[in-house]
């Protein structure tokens, strides 16, 4: 049940340029990406490949970005898949697998060329179109148990290991890992894990698209919703999600934006002693488990201070909140607690209702990614460029163009969201446009009415 | 509801968890969404599979029989402008409007209901033994002028609050009604004015009662249903 795009990392929106002089590029196919990754890992000569998701077309690639004379370049209508192989500078396993450019031993001494034969005469392992001894780039055609290696250039040495990383070793992680950013992409049982911009074989809800700051790259180990430590849904159906194995970094960060009177941003940071809700319901003790049950043991989240019972904000959500101690209900946020005097006005901000600002804010206030204006998709929007001209409808920058009273908006990347609000903030608290009373000129259409007759019977 | 009696409200709905245990209230103000308070879920990417929402019945817990009884999936929420603490629902099919099941009216934008206009809330939430708590309770409250609440809450009531005045014999929301509506009768049409959110103390005598002035977010409201 793995796709074949397991074995290959995804840039989007980005286009490989080479050089003229090289081969020409291979003639375009048609197909989903994962039909082209199919294509492209049955080929020998196809080490990437771009598909444009719009007429399904890709193009296989025998290059990657670290080839000599190949550069990046944005383009919105391809995604750029490479084989990880090629692009990974740690190893998997004894690193058979490994196609990096590292050319040194762990000694430091230079590689002598796979093709030759001096000083270090072998006719064991030369190149071949299959066993990837390329240059003289350390590799590991052996499977010797201490991973990639190389004969080197100098007489006295014949061969020396190349000392390259376990990619489970090669980036640590801090807290809950809610920041790793590794390659790790097999759970601590050794299963494969399922790439997140794929529902098969397990649905799941936590698309890219929806979070483009949890890092959900390919199917590496993440950590999207503040479980203990990273995990990912795995490519075995009877097993839908397992933690993987990251090493902790042995120095612990030091905990940002710290405040105990007020909180910042989303209040991560918050160390204050406030423990009860809005509405003045004591907070249930974080390492009891009545009346509510949960899984932010203080134990296993030792940096987010889950001290007593004090509002914190251990998942990344709006605020510092708490379970409480009433059995009906079970979580509250704490607003009460005041937002620091100097965040206010830290950041953009817009005037009256927004209806001109001209920031480049892109994110809403939950930082989802903006959809372009004149976009179509994932929203057919009823308000563009078109039907808006004036209004400076640029890219994915928040605007007003409708004169929300709540301030800039944007329709989103995320499917089940049309639009929300920006994260900016307004320069000064409006001037409350008044309230109307309208006297009795309010007229009302097909609501509120009821049956009277049985507002008696209830009596 | 504390201080309330047994009544009869079309548009309050119940809103229930995966175990089928009501929890909030809510007002239906299309066919297919019901207005909520925030603070009656976790997030607002929370994962409403289980959630529903019954109407058309007085019974908190209806028995199978109940012939009037509807009971919606909710499909998304969606939440207010931050400082609103409102969220709407969207239910995965329309309502079936009957003599049970109506819409409550929505305010125009900004409208500011007259002081002393009798209004009434709505739910199954909490008596204190003052009423069945098995069936919708509603209780009546009069609308308290801006300025005078303000001085009584010493200049702490927001814009976007709307108050009550106390009364002595101590009426008012309470656990499981919050997210419930404050219906105040206008041109002889039930409108939704306000939103029960939670408070301290349930049915204060000695200090007003606030609710989410709903006026202020109708643009929200409307946008989101034509979004």
């Amino acid at each position: 049940h793995r796709s074949p795009l397991n074995d290959f990392q995804r840039l989007r929106a980005t286009e490989l340029l080479a050089a003229p002089a090289d081969p020409p590029r291979l003639l375009p196919e048609w197909g989903s990406a994962e039909q082209c990754a199919q294509r492209c890992a049955a080929s020998l000569a196809c080490r990437a490949f771009h598909h444009d998701r719009q007429s399904q077309q890709c193009h296989l690639l025998p290059w990657t970005q670290h080839s000599p004379q190949v550069q990046l370049q944005k383009n919105i209508h391809y995604d750029l898949y490479q084989k990880k192989d090629y692009l990974r500078d740690c190893i998997v396993a004894d690193g058979s697998s490994y196609r990096g450019m590292r050319a040194m031993t762990e000694k430091g001494l230079r590689c002598q060329h796979w093709q030759a034969t001096t000083p270090h005469d072998h006719s064991r392992f030369l190149p071949s179109p299959h066993n990837g001894l390329e240059e003289n780039y350390c590799r590991n055609p052996d499977k010797d148990k201490r991973g990639p290696w190389c004969y080197t250039v100098d007489p006295n040495v014949r061969h020396q290991s190349c000392g390259i990383k376990k990619c489970e070793d090669a980036v640590c992680m801090t807290c809950n890992g809610e920041e790793y950013r590794g390659t790790v992409d097999h759970t601590e049982s050794g299963t494969e894990c399922q790439r997140w911009d794929l529902q098969h074989p397990h649905k799941h809800p936590y698309h890219p698209d929806k979070y483009p700051d949890k890092g959900l790259d390919d199917n590496y180990c993440r950590n999207p919703d503040s479980s203990e430590r990273p995990w990912c849904y795995t490519t075995d159906p009877g097993r839908e999600r397992e933690y993987c194995r990251i090493r902790f970094c042995k120095k612990r960060p030091r905990p940002l934006n710290v405040t105990t009177s007020c909180f910042r941003g989303k209040g991560e940071g918050y160390r204050g002693r406030v423990n009860v809700t809005v509405s003045g319901i004591p907070c249930q003790r974080w390492d009891t488990q009545t009346p509510h049950q949960h899984h932010f043991v203080p134990e296993k989240y030792s940096c987010k201070d889950l001290q007593e019972n004090y509002c914190r904000n251990p998942d990344g959500s709006e605020a510092p909140w708490c379970f409480t101690a009433r059995s009906t209900v079970r979580i509250a946020f704490c607003f009460h607690i005041r937002r620091c005097p100097d965040e206010l006005g830290a950041e953009e901000c817009y005037h009256g209702h927004g209806e001109s600002y001209r920031g480049h804010v892109s994110k809403t206030r939950k930082g989802i990614t903006c959809q372009p204006w004149a976009a179509q998709t994932p929203h057919v929007p009823q308000i563009s460029p078109i039907t808006h001209p004036e209004a400076h409808l640029e890219e994915n920058y928040c605007r007003n163009p409708d004169n929300d009273s709540h301030g800039p908006w944007c329709y989103t990347m995320d499917p089940r969201t049309p639009f929300d609000y920006c994260a900016i903030k307004p320069c000064c608290k409006p001037l409350p446009a008044p309230l109307q009373s309208y006297g009795d000129v309010v007229a009302f259409e097909q609501c509120g009415q009821r049956d009277e007759r049985l507002q008696r019977k209830g009596r | 509801i504390v201080g309330g009696q047994p009544g009869n409200s079309p548009w309050t709905v119940s809103i229930r968890n995966r175990a089928g245990v009501h929890f909030c209230g809510g007002s239906l103000v299309k066919e297919q969404w019901v207005i909520s308070t925030r603070q009656c879920f976790s997030s607002c990417d929370a994962d409403l599979a289980g959630y529903e929402v019954q109407l058309g019945t007085l019974f908190k817990d209806p028995g199978p029989g109940d012939p009037d009884q509807q009971t919606i999936p909710i499909a998304r929420i969606v939440c207010g402008p931050s400082e609103s603490q409102l969220v709407m629902l969207k239910l995965a099919r329309p309502a079936t409007l009957n003599r049970r099941v109506a819409l409550i009216c929505l305010p125009p934008e900004r409208y500011v209901v007259p002081a002393g206009t009798v209004c009434e809330i709505a739910g199954w939430g909490e008596t204190r033994g003052t009423a069945d708590g098995s069936v919708l309770n509603v209780a009546r409250l009069p609308v308290l002028a801006h300025g005078e609440c303000n001085a009584a809450l010493r200049g702490r009531v927001k814009e976007s609050e709307l108050c009550t005045a106390p009364l002595r014999a101590g009426v008012g929301a309470c656990e499981g009604d919050y997210g419930g509506p404050l219906a105040c009768l206008t041109a002889d049409c039930w409108v939704l004015e306000g939103v029960i959110t939670p408070s301290r103390v349930c049915a204060r005598t000695d200090q007003p009662a606030l609710f989410i002035r709903v006026s202020l977010y109708v643009d929200w409201i409307y946008k989101v249903m034509r979004m």
